[in-house]
């Protein structure tokens, strides 16, 4: 028996906005410590890992570990369905083949439930090495995701280089060329606003950025996103869900032959 | 020209 109730819907509605169009089907894994999803896309080339630990639920049973595959375009069709206030429910039955998804409005004045079946998914899941990573940047998600989005309109790829001076994005196309640098910089009023990078060596990495678009679809869950970047090592693009976990994209670098 | 690479060639299956 599984029921998770999750006071702030919204997140869930999020979280699937900014991973269906990148992964089709996918095994939530659901145990003590939290709700979980690791997925690849079909090219195996990003990755996406999300955790909601446990403790941000305001109720949280899990009375065994349990693998829920489901179709994400589905499961995006009902969450849509919960209003943004909602507080929604998962629940599931040890070894059935469908959950279903409960929202309640703020006033408990109207009750849903949706059922989905479940599918069976063969999925690899990936061993993922903890790395001191070279370098590691903090910046407004905001920002990135008008940088990822400007140069993909010059560009189908983009440098990222990190140094002292700060981080380089830098693409060329057919009609020319961009580079747009972020640098260091320390907002006393609102941290959300801060640029900071760490960096043990400078790092530079080139990435296709269809991918990157498409992760920066998670930016309504986070005002700050976390590049972590090693010499020929895939890229961690991280969002924090506020309270309650993160969604973490891996993308592949692209490397000279 | 860069070459795209696969998540394969940087984690293993778990």
């Amino acid at each position: 028996m599984l029921e998770l109730r999750l006071v702030q819907g919204s997140l869930l509605k999020k979280v699937l906005d900014a991973i269906k169009d990148l992964v089709t089907d996918a095994n939530f894994d659901c145990s003590e410590s939290g709700f979980s999803l690791q997925a690849m896309d079909s090219s195996h080339v990003a990755l996406v890992a999300l955790l909601l630990r446990s403790d941000g639920f305001e109720h949280y049973r899990c009375d065994r570990n349990l693998s829920m595959g489901m179709n994400l375009t589905n499961m995006s069709k009902m969450l849509k369905c919960a209003g943004n206030d909602d507080i929604i429910t998962i629940k599931a039955d040890d070894g059935g083949d469908s959950v279903t998804f409960m929202f309640e409005s703020p006033s408990q004045d109207k009750v849903s439930d949706f059922e989905m079946k479940l599918m069976d998914i063969d999925s690899e899941h990936l061993g993922i090495p903890e790395t001191e990573y070279h370098a590691i940047v903090k910046m407004p998600s905001a920002e990135f995701a008008r940088i990822c989005r400007d140069l993909s309109t010059i560009g189908d790829t983009v440098v990222i280089s990190v140094s002292k001076d700060g981080v380089k994005f830098s693409t060329s196309g057919d009609i020319g060329s961009a580079n747009v640098v972020c640098r260091q910089n320390n907002s006393v009023d609102n941290k959300d606003n801060e640029t900071v990078i760490e960096m043990n060596e400078p790092v530079s990495l080139t990435f296709a950025l269809r991918y990157l678009n498409s992760f920066t679809k998670a930016t309504t869950l986070s005002n700050t996103v976390t590049l972590s970047m090693s010499k020929e090592l895939p890229v961690v693009v991280e969002y924090k869900i506020a309270e309650i976990g993160h969604i973490r994209f891996y993308l592949a670098p692209k490397i000279e032959d | 020209k860069a070459k795209q690479s696969s998540l394969f060639t940087f984690f293993k299956k778990a």
